[in-house]
């Protein structure tokens, strides 16, 4: 189980810095740049080193580092740890986490109101260490993803990924096959339409809907973590945060040793090393390990 | 929204841009200007004739920002751009109707 | 009157110069600036070792227009302006009290 | 206050600031901007095509002034810069809601 919650936070910042390459490129361009993009080389419109990681990575690590200090759910501590990170001169960050973080920084309230501009990506990416820290109870990580997202994302929209993605990832760490991970999307096409992903559209933009139909669609249709994170981040769009959120998925379920080597040895050592020891603490603090 | 207008010298842009990005700015706009006032330029030689330079480089830093974030904004400015000598500068605030963002049209205090 | 103030990328101004003289807007003011926000700039060698650099070039627009004229610039600006790539920049619309033109002493909308 | 900002042709700067500056005026700020209006720039020849040059060097001048002052400081500039010729620049007003000397952190006129 241990190696799975790696596997998954390890999917995550992989995701991150193999699709931060082609992020914001339309498949045609990656194609006459990379034929396939398949390495982790840096690059990209944020200039970055290879194996650096982007925000999505970040942000959930700060995630991990509040709750591993306060060793229960902590969502000041949660907003703090992202004000520190604002400070800390990151190499990019979304505008609407941005707005929230400033938000909680003017006004210390932990929650931004509703806006309809909050349907983007930037709180489902960082659902990997809520779904560690809350794993084995479903009703506590669906409590525990809203808060944490309304910290900068307060839409429908996101907050129903963020509860998929959370779902997905913690069925994974628990055994579910296929079938039943792919029961969960269905459920969340049956609230909101839009999320239908059988006839992919090819688009792969931080808008969502459009983020978790890529995700889902490259899931579904490979076999292997490798396969369906090269799939993702060819797509080309927010292909960071695509990249992040199905590596996350495809960590969970298809565990360690089927996230290629060469792209674990590519990621930045000291990212590689928090994000391991992160994925082990949280998930020792977790009902789960309670009743294990 | 306020559009905060900071008039500095040169060699202070780094600080007050590093001041400003912590406080969670998203972005400024910058221009090279020249500022005339009580600080007087040195005086240069010109075709044998020593005169005055009366306008001296400074650099004008544009922010549009939120009401909320006015204040401690134009504090954060004034506290790193000052060096308590002459021509240090000006800060000035004044009222911006409506912004838009234009790679997403997007408007109103979220496009900043 | 309202000062619609357009930061854009610098290869869209003939686009947006273009844009706008089509709607009868008589006149405009450019200066070069740069701009600091989440667009990356490439990174530079200096001095053996590699920065990144942060301020880009933009071009600012000011024109000055009636407030009828307003929302169509806007909408036309951000139109013409966008690649939909981060960077594309901001249009701040202001209020303008008066408005002289300096050949004639006339004033107020007429004088634009 | 407001701020008084006057776009006039180059060869013009020396006659508005020493005219401003009998007022009073303690301060300005100056940029060197291009302007697009009904004066066309002449053609140029570039590679061996003639094209017109649309875009006339101009200089921008900011003054920040008390409310009592603009209307003497707009009646000078637009007499001191006027040749009567198409081409000479406009005077724009607008409202200035602060303003600090960043000095001294002194706020209000005072600080103009
Ligand atoms: N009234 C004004 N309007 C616009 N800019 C001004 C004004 N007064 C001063 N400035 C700008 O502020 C700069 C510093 O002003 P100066 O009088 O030299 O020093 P201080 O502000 O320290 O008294 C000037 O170089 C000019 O750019
Ligand atoms: N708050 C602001 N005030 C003034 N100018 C700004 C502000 N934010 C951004 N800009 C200008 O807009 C440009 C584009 O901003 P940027 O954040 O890079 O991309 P985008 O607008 O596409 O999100 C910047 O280079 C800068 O010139
Ligand atoms: N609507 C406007 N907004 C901003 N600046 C303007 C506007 N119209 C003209 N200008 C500026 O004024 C200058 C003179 O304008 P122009 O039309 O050539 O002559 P005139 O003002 O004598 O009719 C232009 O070069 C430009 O810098
Ligand atoms: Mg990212
Ligand atoms: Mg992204």
């Amino acid at each position: 189980m241990l190696q799975r919650a790696k596997a998954a936070y390890l999917g995550l910042a992989v995701g991150d810095a193999l699709g931060a390459t082609t992020e914001f490129m339309t498949p045609n361009e990656i194609r006459a740049k990379y034929k396939i993009h398949r390495k982790i080389i840096g690059g990209g419109w944020l200039y970055l080193k290879p194996g650096q990681v982007t925000d999505d990575t970040q942000m959930s690590l700060a995630i991990g580092r509040a709750l591993l200090s306060a060793k229960r759910w902590d969502l000041a501590g949660i907003a703090d740890q992202f004000l520190v990170w604002m400070k800390s001169k990151p190499i990019d960050i979304g505008s609407t986490c941005r707005r929230g973080i400033r938000n909680y920084m003017l006004t210390g309230q932990l929650e931004t109101p509703y806006n309809d501009g909050d349907a983007g990506n930037g709180a489902a990416m960082r659902m990997a260490p809520v779904a560690l820290f809350s794993l084995g109870d479903e009703k506590v990580m669906e409590r525990y993803a809203l808060e944490q997202a309304h910290l900068t994302h307060n839409h429908p929209f996101s907050d129903a990924a963020c509860l998929t993605v959370g779902k997905m990832v913690q069925r994974a760490l628990l055994g579910a096959n296929r079938f039943e991970l792919h029961e969960l999307t269905r459920d969340l096409v049956d609230h909101h339409g839009n999320f239908r992903f059988n006839k992919y559209s090819g688009n792969a933009t931080a808008y969502v809907v459009d983020t978790l139909q890529t995700v889902f669609h490259y899931l579904f249709s490979t076999a292997s973590f490798e396969e369906c994170l090269i799939g993702v981040v060819n797509q080309g769009g927010d292909a960071d945060t695509t990249g992040a959120i199905a590596g996350m998925i495809a960590g969970g379920f298809y565990g360690l040793d089927d996230i290629p080597n060469r792209w674990l040895k590519k990621l930045n050592r000291e990212v590689r090393a928090e994000v391991e020891a992160q994925a082990l603490h949280l998930v020792r603090l977790s009902p789960w390990a309670a009743r294990n | 929204m306020k559009k905060v207008e900071c008039i500095i010298k040169p060699f202070k842009l780094d600080d007050v841009k590093n001041a400003i990005t912590e406080m969670g700015i998203s972005g400024m706009t910058v221009s090279e200007v020249r500022g005339f006032g009580r600080q007087k330029g040195h005086t240069e030689l010109y075709r044998g004739a020593e005169y005055q330079v009366d306008f001296l480089p400074k650099i004008k830093l544009d922010l549009v920002v939120t009401d909320e974030q006015v204040q401690a904004i134009v504090e954060a400015v004034q506290k790193e751009a000052c060096t308590g000598r002459i021509g240090d500068g000006k800060i000035f605030v004044s009222d911006v109707e409506q912004s838009v963002r234009i790679r997403t049209g997007e408007s109103g205090p979220d496009s900043l």
